[in-house]
């Protein structure tokens, strides 16, 4: 969500359903409408968001359902009454909270009509929060939170694409199709390095000074935005002297410094020199993070930094008593999508945060907490789309 | 009542103020945090203010701090019920 006045944009309430074939059973009618119009503008509202995503909806007779429907009036029994004609019309609940909506039968409900209320729109906009949408700040979304009267040419926003697309991906299937907002990074030369012939690497991370290096073996590489610069690569003793070769992670944490983790030790850079007496254990710079990790970033969502090794992953928060709470590890299946024993992983310039395994790399969307759905789809072929192979 | 004030008037600043302090609540604008035990739970006016202005950048009007015609024309449109501002 934005938090800068100029851009203005939809919100990520933070859950979403885990699955994409949902049901949904209108399990209260409104006093003032006939059923099966009920039924027709109810199947129209939820085929709104099915017409940009994988989604499906399935209306039911019988519990247990995905989204049950309710037309009330005043104290329903969620703690959350209705007020009367006009005012609240409706609300819904989040998927983590159920996704149920309810809509106020005090209202004049209406279909097709500019008199009343416009059931087909606000219903719209309610299965949006019940999908995981929370309210936009654009004017002309569908999920603004305001009822602007009848609009028989109904669209929605490209705002409200882009949020239920960022929440459930692209649609697949034959339909309409929205390209996504993020450039790949593609290759406009094909280069021949090392990394063209073994993609696989053993750090990534990014410099103070927002430079982007990856670490293999005994030599490093600095990344422009879509291949390897020119004249690498170069030997880690010579960019960082005092650091070996087969570094098993690094990263540059907020206070500028770079960290850099082999085997049981640890080294402090600030830019191209040791900033201290290094190495030093692990054991006594992040207490409670193993040896021989595989991966380290500083996640963007939080700022805290992330130990990766095997099936499982640490988060250290250095302003914290103990660094590592007793909850970890935890197993890297937390995080949607990516897999176990990854060889690096990037907070990157662009928002996004990378891992690397093998010849292959993922981004991962902070906001949906899960591996970016996309076209073509995560894992890609690191050596393409980031080594101009 | 005051004894400067027409009664009339009193009246309906003190019925706009509980409207448009349950519709911010409401909405997600004002916390439950937002009243000062010190002065026996009334809001204090930064507060107030920050919870007006919030509102009207998120709503896209100009962010005045204060409740004018504009603001109360928009609190008063027909609305979803879920909180624009949310955790």
């Amino acid at each position: 969500f934005g938090t800068d006045s100029r851009s203005k944009r939809y919100a990520l309430q933070g859950s979403r359903w885990k699955v994409k074939a949902l049901t949904y059973r209108i399990a209260k009618y409104p006093k003032r409408l006939n059923k099966g119009d009920v039924d027709k503008e109810i199947a129209k509202a939820f085929s709104v968001w099915s017409e940009y995503t994988d989604l499906t909806f399935t209306p039911k007779r019988t519990n247990p359902v995905h989204i049950e429907i309710r037309f009330e009036e005043n104290e329903h029994g969620d703690g959350d009454p209705f007020d009367g004609p006009g005012g609240t019309l409706a609300h819904a609940y989040f998927p983590v909270y159920g996704g149920d909506a309810h809509f106020d039968d005090a209202e004049y409900w209406t279909i097709g009509s500019t008199r009343g209320t416009n059931l087909f729109q606000v219903a719209a906009h309610e299965f949006g929060h019940s999908l995981g949408l929370s309210h936009s700040d654009v004017r002309s979304a569908l999920m603004a939170p305001f009822y602007r009267g009848y609009d028989p040419h109904f669209r929605l926003d490209s705002d409200d694409v882009q949020g239920i697309q960022a929440l459930y991906g692209r649609k697949t299937s034959s339909g309409a199709t929205t390209p996504t907002k993020t450039t790949p990074r593609t290759s406009v030369n094909t280069v021949n390095n090392e990394l063209c012939k073994d993609a696989k690497i053993d750090a990534i991370f990014s410099s103070a000074d927002g430079m982007t290096y990856a670490f293999k073996g005994d030599m490093y590489y600095r990344l422009t935005e879509n291949a390897v610069a020119e004249g690498y690569p170069k030997r880690i003793s010579e960019g960082w002297p005092g650091l070996p070769g087969n570094i098993d992670a690094a990263f540059t944490y907020k206070n500028g410094k770079t960290y850099f983790f082999q085997g049981s030790k640890y080294w402090r850079y600030n830019g191209r020199q040791v900033d201290g007496d290094y190495p030093k254990p692990i054991s006594e710079g992040f207490t409670g993070i193993p040896d021989n990790i595989d991966a380290a970033l500083v996640w963007g969502g939080n700022g805290k930094i992330y130990f990766y090794k095997g099936t499982r992953f640490w988060r250290f928060d250095p302003l914290k008593r103990p660094p590592v709470k007793s909850t970890y590890p935890k197993p890297i299946s937390n995080w949607e999508g990516v897999p176990n024993n990854i060889d690096g992983a990037l907070q990157y310039t662009n928002g996004y945060t990378y891992f690397f395994k093998d010849n292959k790399y993922y981004r991962f969307n902070d906001r949906t907490f899960s591996v970016d759905a996309a076209d073509p789809p995560f894992p890609r072929p690191t050596a393409h789309w980031w080594f101009g192979c | 009542y005051p004894k400067r004030l027409n009664k009339g008037d009193v009246d309906k600043e003190i019925a706009k103020a509980f409207q448009y302090g349950i519709y911010l609540s409401q909405f997600g604008y004002l916390p439950a945090s937002a009243r000062n035990p010190s002065n026996g739970g009334l809001l204090q006016e930064e507060t107030w203010t920050k919870a007006i202005q919030d509102f009207q950048g998120f709503a896209g009007i100009n962010v005045t701090g204060e409740l004018d015609e504009e603001t109360m024309e928009l609190m008063s449109l027909p609305r979803c019920g879920v909180k624009d501002k949310v955790g």
